[in-house]
């Protein structure tokens, strides 16, 4: 159904 | 040296019971500017982003910029030890690999404190780029974790829709589905309780409960809940701390596999 995504995929590291 | 004197812990205390259901460890960065926290939950599902204004306390002094890694689980111990009415004074040495916690009861008959032994965190930061949001809601914090609990029961994620007519929570699940709608309601006498909707364009995003139930962990902290939605950006949810700063949570929305 439904996929989480990770806040990895849209914050990249600094 | 570091020093910070906030004459309520109790606030503190709620920060820490705001963010310990996600974060086992963290480190507080101090300098300055005040005392800042990010760190990602195990899962990295979830973001949880704290900023304390060194000017809200009632005293902070910080020569030197430190970074204190900290075992919440311990953290929690230690404040447990505090009376509601406390105030409670932080101190750290430059280098030092202990924090002290000083509780002062109101009347000053009491004295506890309590040293805690840092950890030494690998943490990685991550950067958050800045988003033009399509819709900002602005809503009473009790609402808000009542209507994430409420659906919670019937799925594992809750859609937020938004339109100009207001914003939808929606939840399916074996048993049947749940919905349930705001409308804007401004409330000039009751500021706190108004329902506010910033809209740019409709926006609906999907998002787990189990975080979002954990995010209303922090709403003894604030009247009101800021939600910020994008198509394909985290949610933000915050929480202001009156003249203190903010408690804010960025999580990943779900996608249809």
């Amino acid at each position: 159904m439904y996929q989480q995504q990770s806040i990895r995929s849209f914050f990249k590291p600094r | 040296m570091f020093e910070a004197r906030l004459v309520n812990s109790s606030t503190f205390r709620k920060v820490l019971d705001a963010i310990k259901d996600l974060l086992n460890e963290a480190s507080f960065d101090c300098s300055e500017n005040g005392i800042q926290l990010q760190a990602m939950d195990s899962s990295h599902v979830s973001l949880v982003s704290l900023n304390l204004k060194s000017d809200g306390f009632d005293k902070f002094r910080c020569d030197r910029n430190l970074t204190m890694g900290m075992n919440l689980t311990s953290l929690g111990k230690v404040f447990k030890c505090s009376g509601a009415d406390d105030t409670v004074t932080m101190k750290a040495q430059d280098y030092a690999d202990t924090v002290t916690f000083m509780f002062e009861s109101k009347k000053q008959d009491k004295i506890s404190d309590y040293e805690m032994k840092l950890m030494n965190l690998d943490q990685e930061h991550l950067g958050i780029p800045d988003t033009e949001f399509s819709c900002i809601i602005k809503m009473p914090s009790i609402e808000f974790a009542r209507i994430i609990r409420d659906l919670s029961q019937f799925g594992e994620s809750i859609v937020i829709s938004c339109t100009k007519e207001g914003v939808k929570f929606s939840a399916q699940g074996d048993i049947g589905t749940g919905n349930v709608k705001l409308a804007q309601t401004h409330n000039f006498d009751k500021e706190e309780e108004s329902v506010t909707i910033d809209l740019q364009e409709p926006v609906a995003l999907t998002f787990a409960c189990q975080y979002l139930n954990s995010f209303t962990k922090a709403t003894p902290l604030s009247n009101q809940v800021k939600l910020s939605m994008c198509e394909n950006v985290p949610l933000v949810v915050e929480y202001q701390i009156p003249e203190l700063g903010h408690l804010r949570f960025y999580l990943a929305p779900k996608i249809e596999e």
